[in-house]
């Protein structure tokens, strides 16, 4: 597996939703 | 010149980006929890938010007091050595899955006394972000790492029958809580632990890692507080009594993982399954963890997350990587090719690892283009490698200025994430050492 860490994740908000197995990405969110 | 607006970041102040921590203070000091009704008209869950900060960054708890007697904060390499450990830790659980050959660790199961297992362990780099939660009645503050790769939450528990790290915080005393009860062996939720054990009746948890570090204690139901407005009663948690690993001095583990015993699911009829978190881009900026749905900002870029592919990780399907605004020549396969088989490996979003990292074949790709793009912008490697980041630059001399080339990560679904800036690279010693900050995997099928 990949994996995607936190220092790529900076500044986006990362959304995980279970009950609709889906994660979303939001630029620019802090 | 035509594409450089998306092909480029522009980095007007290389200090903004890569900031030297230890001189700086907090920007946006962590405010008070925020609560507020849900929007959404079918639910009657409500949303919290909570702030995040960098573990040793100026804003965090765990670098504001009293630092008289205290380690320094880890330097990068012991950052980047962690997370090494920290990734084989996972690829351990992953292949343990697939092949069903995990090892468990024993535990006594009728003796009277609490006999737990204590041998050192080695780090598990458990990611640089914390959150502060209160547990019991009254409250006790905890700060915890952020952790979406795993579910147990826990924390250092009074008397740390066999050995405590040291932290910054309080140990929580399960006698000072109201509320606080053990669960029992007979209930069920202590059969939902992956790991457990009984002692004289009392449900004992197990979080072991492939690294060798762990927490062992007593599975707890207390109150656990998100908020000074939002708390949930009944929350089964970890209390650790022996516990050891490169946890810093923070009071424990919030678990975010998809499975049973995590906050997301514990709190699920609460908060509907949804959370979201923003990482911040520089130490002495805050970030939030926010629980419940609330609307999503309209650039939401959305990904299926792959829920065959096994228990506890959120996985996502990545497609492919853009440079400097070009799509690489990266073979479907090589995202699709692990061990785990079948509908392919996937990509685990985890929110303690520090570095991404990518398959051997993607991330080659990734390197070559991007030192050819930096090349076309004048900058040449000069720097050493810094442990697993193995493409650094010099960026003395450059007067604060420096353009690198974006880097777009590529899913499923037509999701992408268009790294920022603070994410390309890592500030190893800046600005001398800036490095590239994605690595590879060992093997082909990690």
């Amino acid at each position: 597996v990949g994996i995607v860490g936190n220092t790529q994740l900076k500044t986006f908000g990362v959304v995980y939703d279970l009950g609709k197995s889906m994660v979303g990405f939001s630029p620019g969110a802090c | 010149a035509g594409d450089a607006a998306t092909a480029s970041h522009v980095m007007l102040r290389l200090e903004d980006i890569f900031p030297d921590s230890s001189s700086s203070s907090c920007e946006t000091p962590p405010q008070d929890h925020e609560h507020a009704a849900s929007s959404s008209s079918s639910s009657s869950s409500s949303h919290t938010r909570m702030t995040v900060v960098h573990r040793h960054g100026p804003c965090s708890h765990l670098s504001t007091a009293d630092t008289q007697h205290r380690k320094p904060p880890p330097s990068h390499e012991d950052i980047l050595a962690a997370d090494q450990n920290r990734v084989k830790s996972i690829q351990h659980r992953v292949a343990a899955t697939t092949s069903r050959a995990g090892k468990q660790p024993s535990f006594p199961t009728t003796s009277s006394s609490v006999k737990l297992p204590a041998s050192s362990g080695l780090a598990l780099g458990t990611g640089n972000y914390v959150a502060t939660v209160g547990i019991g009645t009254p409250a006790t503050r905890q700060t915890v790492v952020v952790d979406t790769g795993s579910d147990t939450t826990w924390v250092q528990c009074r008397p740390c029958v066999a050995s405590c790290y040291a932290q910054r915080e309080a140990l929580f005393d399960p006698a000072r809580s109201s509320t606080y009860s053990n669960v029992s062996c007979a209930a069920a939720a202590c059969s939902d632990l992956d790991v457990r054990g009984c002692s004289a009746g009392h449900c004992l948890y197990g979080v072991q890692y492939g690294d060798g570090s762990f927490s062992v204690g007593f599975f707890a139901m207390d109150t656990l507080s998100l908020s000074s407005y939002d708390s949930i009663k009944g929350f089964k948690f970890g209390c650790g009594e022996s516990n050891d690993g490169l946890f810093g001095e923070a009071s424990g583990l919030l678990g975010l993982g998809r499975g049973k015993t995590s906050l997301p699911m514990q709190a699920y009829a609460k908060y509907g399954g949804v959370f979201s978190h923003c990482l911040p881009a520089r130490p002495t900026s805050t970030g939030y963890l926010n629980f419940g749905p609330t609307s999503p900002p309209p650039a939401t870029q959305t990904t299926p997350m792959l829920t065959t592919n096994g228990p506890t990780f959120y996985y996502v399907g990545m497609t492919g990587i853009h440079v400097a605004g070009r799509l690489l020549p990266i073979p479907p396969s090589v995202f699709s090719s692990s061990s785990s088989g079948g509908g392919g490996g996937g990509t685990i979003v985890d929110s303690g690892t520090v570095i991404t990292r990518l398959p051997p074949a993607a991330y080659a790709a990734l390197r070559s283009a991007f030192v050819a793009a930096m090349a076309a912008r004048g900058y040449r490697r000069a720097a050493a490698a810094a442990a697993l980041l193995d493409t650094c630059y010099d960026f003395s001399g450059m007067g604060g200025v420096v353009a690198i080339p974006k880097v777009v990560l590529l899913f499923q679904g037509g999701a992408y994430l268009d790294v920022d800036a603070s994410g390309i690279m890592y500030a190893v010693r800046p600005p001398s050492q800036v490095c590239l900050g994605f690595a590879a995997n060992d093997g082909d099928g990690d």
